[in-house]
């Protein structure tokens, strides 16, 4: 199967990802 | 591919015997160990919306409000074969916390962050995935994590954009099912017709499935 593309970047602290852990 | 579990490929039950219960998107996420992309999940969204919107007109016929359930991950998320999406009721859960009422805002983040967590499946901590606007500020809005000047709507955590209508009259109903509604709307939105978006999200996910199935299937008699 074709991989899913997606660009990474650092996990920035204003990012969603950020957010979303403090949850 | 996951190599840890030799015997039983992303932990999937590959005896096609899942019948109306369909895959969990845990299961999916496993047997391809990669995140799913963007279109799938607007498309997961949106059916889980219209799952959850099911439930609670049939729950406020009988009368009873608030959500009996609270997504707890992408193992409550099932994809059938049809492309309709189960989220899974804690109803019949021996875990008695599960049969908490929870309100349409509680139950909206849980959603948005399963879908946020399937898109980030398999990345680092360290590390996170460039989503496309539309997408983020779909999650934001869903995850309440969007700066609104301390006003934040009591309309389940989104503002009234839509004119009311005949359901609307019914304040127990609108309390229940507008934010919900209101996804659905961004989720419609995205598309460039969105009076599509029922059939539309329904094959991507019917695909989605389809697609697990024959992995699956591959990587069974690969073994």
């Amino acid at each position: 199967k074709e991989k899913a593309s997606y660009n990474v970047r650092p996990k920035h602290d204003s990012g969603i990802k950020a957010k979303l852990s403090m949850k | 591919k996951d190599k840890s579990d030799d015997t039983n490929p992303g932990g999937v039950n590959m005896d096609c015997g899942d019948g109306e219960e369909g895959l969990s998107l845990e299961e999916i996420l496993k047997l391809y160990n990669q995140p799913i992309n963007e279109e799938q999940a607007w498309a997961v969204c949106y059916q889980c919306c219209e799952s959850l919107l099911q439930g609670s007109r049939r729950r406020h016929s009988r009368g009873a409000g608030g959500y009996a359930r609270r997504i707890a991950g992408a193992a409550d998320v099932r994809v059938r074969r049809d492309g309709t999406v189960l989220v899974q009721d804690g109803q019949d859960s021996s875990d008695k916390s599960r049969l908490s009422m929870f309100t349409a805002t509680e139950v909206i983040e849980s959603l948005g962050i399963v879908i946020y967590k399937a898109l980030d499946y398999g990345l680092k901590e360290t590390e996170e995935r460039e989503l496309s606007p539309p997408l983020e500020h779909l999650i934001d809005r869903m995850t309440n994590v969007v700066e609104n000047d301390g006003d934040v709507s009591r309309d389940e955590g989104f503002e009234a954009t839509e004119e009311e209508d005949e359901e609307d009259k019914e304040p127990q109903e609108v309390f229940n099912s507008r934010g919900f509604r209101n996804v659905l709307k961004l989720c419609a939105a995205h598309l460039p017709s969105p009076s599509d978006a029922p059939d539309h999200y329904q094959a991507v996910c019917r695909a989605l499935y389809a697609e697990t199935r024959d992995l699956g299937t591959f990587l069974e008699k690969i073994k």
